[in-house]
C-alpha cells in the first residue's frame, strides 16, 4: 500500500535521527481515557529525579489539553493536532522532532491519539511500544483489539486503585494478553495514586540505558 | 473521496430497507469499554417488556464476545468481524441486514467498533446516532474527540455508579458536550446497576414510534 510505504520511509528516517541523538523513544498508546497522560504526569517527575531528560510529543485530534498538562513539568513538549486522523503518522513525528531540543534529551515519549486500533497500523520510527489498558475497560479487550496488544513490548494496566469497584480479573486479563502476545511485559500501576510508577520508571530507564 | 461516495450509496440503500420494513435503527458508538454492550444487556429486557422486537448487529474487530452476550436474550443478533478496520461500514450493515428477520422487527441496534473517532466518519444508513461516554474516561473527551460527539443525537453518560470513585464533574462534561453539540440529549445511566435504563428505554421507544 503506497501510503504505508511512504509512512515507513519517513519512520526509518525518524529512527535514524533518534539513533544519531542517542535518544530512546516510546510510543504510548491506549484507548481514550485509559490514563496515558495521567501516567506521564506521575512518570515525568520520577524520570527527572533519576537525571533523565525527557521530551514529549503529544498527539490529539483537537485541543491542547494534554500538552498543557505536560508543560507544567517544565520539560520540552510539542502538541500535535491531527485535525481528524485517528492516529499519529511518521511525518507528524518528524514535525515534533524538529521542534524538540534533541541534543539535550535522553528520551522522547510520544503520547498517541486515544484509540485501540489505528495507532498500531502506523510505524513512527520509535523504539518501544507501550499499550495502556485500564481496569475499567473490561478484561477481554486484548483479544477484541489484538493488533495493538500484539505489537506492544510492555502492557501497563492502569487504574488498579479502582479494582475493588469494578469487575476485572487481573489474572484473566493476563491470560487474554498472552493469547495475542507471549512476550510482552506487564506492569500494574495507578496514574492517580502513583502505585508502581517507580517500578515503571525503573523499567523504562533500564531500557533507555540499553539504547545508549 | 471515492470510498466515502461508494459507502454513502450503500448507506442510502440500507436506509431504504429500514424504511420499507418500518424499522427504527440506531448506531451505538463509544470508546472501547465505555459500556455499550452492558447498556444493551440492561436495555433489551426493557424493550422486550414494552413489546418492542429488537435485532442487533454487533460490530467488532475480532471475536464474538459481544454477540454471545446479546444472544442470551433470545433476540436476533448478527456478529460482524471487521478483521482490522476500526469502524463499521455501510456494506457490513447490509450483510447484517440480510441476516436479520426484518419483517418482524421494530428496531435494529448496531453496536459499532469501540472507537471514539472512525465510526463517526462512515454513514451506515441508520436513523439515530448515540454516543456512550463513561465517567471513567475523563470529562473533556467531547472536545478532544469532537466529530463523534457533534454527530450524535443522544449522549449516554455511563457508569454513574462510579462517580464517587472518580474525578468527573457531570456539569463540566455537559459544558464540553454543548461546545461541540448544542442540541444533543443527555441521559446518565449505569449499565451495571440499571439506573435510568428505564428512562433511556422510554426515550428510544418514543423515537421508534415516531418512525412508524
Ligand atoms: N482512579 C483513577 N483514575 C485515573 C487513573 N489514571 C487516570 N485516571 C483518570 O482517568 C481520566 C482520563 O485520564 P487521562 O490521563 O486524560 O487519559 P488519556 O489516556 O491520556 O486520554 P486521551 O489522551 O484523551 O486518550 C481522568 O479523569 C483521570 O483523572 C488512575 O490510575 N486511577
Ligand atoms: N461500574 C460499572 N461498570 C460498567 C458499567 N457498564 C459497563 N461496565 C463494565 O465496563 C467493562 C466494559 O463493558 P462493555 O459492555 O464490554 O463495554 P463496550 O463498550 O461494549 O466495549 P467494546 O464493545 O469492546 O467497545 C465491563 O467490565 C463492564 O462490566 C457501569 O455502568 N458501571
Ligand atoms: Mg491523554
Ligand atoms: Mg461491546
Amino acid at each position: 500500500e503506497n501510503l504505508f510505504a511512504k509512512n515507513d520511509e519517513i519512520a526509518g528516517e525518524n529512527a535514524k535521527i533518534f539513533v544519531e541523538n542517542q535518544i530512546f523513544s516510546i510510543n504510548l498508546m491506549g484507548s481514550p481515557g485509559s490514563g496515558k497522560t495521567a501516567i506521564l504526569e506521575k512518570l515525568i517527575p520520577e524520570l527527572i529525579n533519576n537525571g533523565i531528560s525527557c521530551g514529549v510529543i503529544e498527539g490529539d485530534i483537537a485541543g491542547s489539553f494534554d500538552g498543557e498538562r505536560i508543560e507544567r513539568f517544565g520539560i520540552p513538549v510539542v502538541q500535535i493536532n491531527t485535525g481528524g486522523a485517528c492516529h499519529l503518522e511518521a511525518h507528524m513525528i518528524r514535525k515534533g522532532i524538529e521542534n524538540l531540543p534533541l541534543s539535550g534529551l535522553d528520551m522522547v515519549i510520544v503520547e498517541n491519539v486515544g484509540n485501540l486500533v489505528c495507532p498500531a497500523e502506523f510505524k513512527l520510527g520509535v523504539d518501544f511500544n507501550i499499550t495502556v489498558a485500564s481496569v475499567t475497560e473490561g478484561e477481554e479487550k486484548p483479544v477484541k483489539y489484538p493488533l495493538m496488544y500484539s505489537i506492544s513490548e510492555l502492557i501497563v494496566l492502569n487504574k488498579v486503585d479502582l479494582l475493588n469497584a469494578v469487575e476485572f480479573r487481573v489474572e484473566k486479563f493476563k491470560e487474554y494478553v498472552r493469547q495475542v502476545n507471549v512476550q510482552a511485559e506487564l506492569i500494574n500501576v495507578s496514574g492517580k495514586t502513583g502505585e508502581n510508577i517507580k517500578i515503571l520508571a525503573e523499567y523504562i530507564i533500564k531500557k533507555t540505558k540499553q539504547y545508549e
